[in-house]
């Protein structure tokens, strides 16, 4: 049930 | 040069087995003040921060910053060759192709060394800033860890609800269906066993049950767990150590 999220985005590469 | 010295051997393994069966390749950053990693998941749904603070060691000496790129399926070979309450010292120099693993039983004047070669992993470090979270919730490990399991036999998803007073995990399947609910509440007499509860808004989220499998497998770290939910945000599953924390960031599921 439901899609599974990702992630991307949230984090910065350093 | 590095020299890591856990007092108990037991702790890098729990520590190790807590985020072996989640991601398998992992750069470890070993600088003046402590050791670091970070890991993702292959399916990029799960980042797993470690940090290990100088303290949590009964000797540490750092020189010059190093990483140890290291596969955690043949290092978890060589943690097992250990006994638990044996010292295990990690020896590396400034530019290792191998890591020492050195497992010392004092009482039994026992010592067995073992060498893992390292590896050169291309993985990106990422910056881990603050997130805005909606609900904090601090319980005991154990309690999170039988409700995770218990659930996830009914379903591959796991719906986390919170409102001021109440926690409610709920698992919806083919077969059947199951919650859990909790209050928050302070325990004297045994503070670990308190279930606390900072709700700024209420959320209402689903994960993956197999993540979440894999997240209380650090259980065996700390007697507590904190959680952190954000409708907009991945989940922040945290598990402290004397000096550091075994962090796992969650992508939760949306719908369709």
């Amino acid at each position: 049930s439901g899609v599974q999220g990702r992630l991307d985005g949230f984090f910065k590469v350093v | 040069m590095l020299e890591a010295k856990f007092q108990e051997a037991s702790l890098f393994k729990r520590i190790i087995d807590g985020f072996k069966d989640c991601v398998q390749l992992v750069n470890f950053q070993c600088k003046e003040d402590g050791i670091i990693a970070q890991a993702v998941d292959d399916s990029r749904v799960l980042l797993v921060s470690l940090e290990i603070g100088v303290e949590a060691f009964q000797d540490y000496r750092c020189d010059h910053p190093v990483t140890l790129g290291m596969d955690l399926s043949s290092l978890s070979k060589i943690l097992r060759c250990g006994n638990n309450t044996d010292t295990l010292t990690l020896i590396a120099d400034d530019t290792p192709d191998a890591i020492i693993l050195l497992f010392e039983d004092t009482k039994k004047d026992r010592i067995s060394e073992y060498s893992l070669k390292l590896m050169d992993i291309d993985a990106d470090f990422l910056k881990i800033e603050d997130l805005q979270y909606d609900t904090t919730l601090m319980m005991p490990s154990a309690e999170f860890s039988k409700t995770v399991r218990d659930l996830s036999q009914l379903s591959d998803s796991l719906n986390i609800l919170v409102t001021k007073e109440t926690i409610k995990f709920v698992a919806t399947g083919d077969v059947g269906s199951g919650s859990v609910i909790l209050k928050p509440f302070i325990n004297m007499e045994n503070p670990d066993e308190s279930i606390k509860l900072d709700m700024d808004q209420p959320v209402d989220l689903t994960f993956g049950s197999k993540y979440l499998q894999d997240i209380v497998k650090g259980s065996a770290l700390s007697n507590k767990i904190g959680i952190r939910l954000s409708s907009e945000a991945p989940a922040l599953f945290q598990f402290d150590l004397s000096s550091g924390f075994l962090q796992f960031f969650l992508a939760p599921k949306f719908d369709d």
